[in-house]
């Protein structure tokens, strides 16, 4: 048995909008830590791993381990139809091939169910050890997510290079060139908006920027993110969800010729 | 010009 209840519906609405355009369809997994996901998308080019931890739900039950294949598209297509201020419960019966969404509204005078068919998903799953990134940047997630669809009317590639003083996004295409630069800020009144840079040693890496505008999609969730680059390692891209958990995303470079 | 990595190269598969 499964009874998962948010009482912040808008937010699982949030989280499912901003995987639908990367992943199909991915398996939940549901433990007593909590409701989780790791998927790549069909190119094996990204990764998305989510995790809803047991604590930020008001009521939690989960008797066994359970895996749950979804389609993201249509899941995202139910979530639409609770309100932004709606309590979600996500509910399954052992065994079953089947998971219903109930929907309260917040005076309690409307419940909606809908039931969703589970699938059959033979996924991956990729083991992704700690590591300790040479370059970490954390800056408003609107002002990322901004970057990235200026860059991509330019180019299709964007070269992130970190050190000291900040964090340079450059592209090139046809047209010509783009570089912005994110100096780093030593406000104190509205940490929401600094630009902070935890450098071990300088990185530049080339990226696909069609992926970092489908992980925008999770600017929702955070008012900053979290970019976390190595040498020869794929970045870490976080949305860190208050009282919750986060969605992580990950991206394999490109290499430079 | 730029060749894509895969991302399954940097993580093992469990």
């Amino acid at each position: 048995m499964l009874e998962l209840r948010l009482l912040q519906g808008g937010l699982l609405k949030k989280v499912l909008e901003a995987m639908k355009d990367l992943v199909n369809d991915a398996n939940f997994d549901c433990s007593p830590t909590g409701f989780s996901l790791q998927a790549m998308d069909s190119s094996h080019v990204a990764l998305v791993s989510l995790l809803l931890r047991s604590e930020g739900f008001e009521h939690y039950r989960c008797d066994r381990n359970v895996s749950m294949g979804m389609n993201l598209n249509n899941m995202a297509k139910m979530l639409r139809c609770a309100g932004n201020d709606d309590i979600v419960t996500l509910k399954a019966d052992d065994g079953s091939d089947c998971i219903t969404f109930m929907f309260e509204n917040p005076s309690q005078d409307k419940i909606a169910d809908f039931e969703m068919k589970l699938m059959d998903i033979d996924s991956e799953h990729l083991g992704i050890p700690d590591a300790e990134y040479q370059s970490i940047v954390r800056m408003p997630a609107a002002e990322f997510a901004r970057i990235c669809r200026d860059l991509s009317t330019i180019g299709d590639t964007v070269l992130i290079s970190v050190s000291k003083e900040g964090v340079q996004f450059s592209t090139r295409g046809d047209m010509g060139t783009a570089n912005i630069v994110c100096r780093r800020t030593t406000t104190v009144d509205k940490p929401e908006e600094d630009v902070i840079i935890e450098m071990e040693e300088p990185v530049s890496l080339t990226f696909a920027l069609r992926y970092l505008n489908s992980f925008t999609k999770a600017t929702p969730l955070a008012t900053q993110v979290t970019i976390s680059m190595s040498s020869d390692l794929p970045m870490v891209i976080e949305y860190r969800i208050e009282g919750m958990g986060y969605i992580r995303y990950y991206l394999a470079p490109k290499i430079d010729e | 010009p730029n060749e894509q990595f895969n991302i399954s190269l940097f993580y093992a598969d469990l």
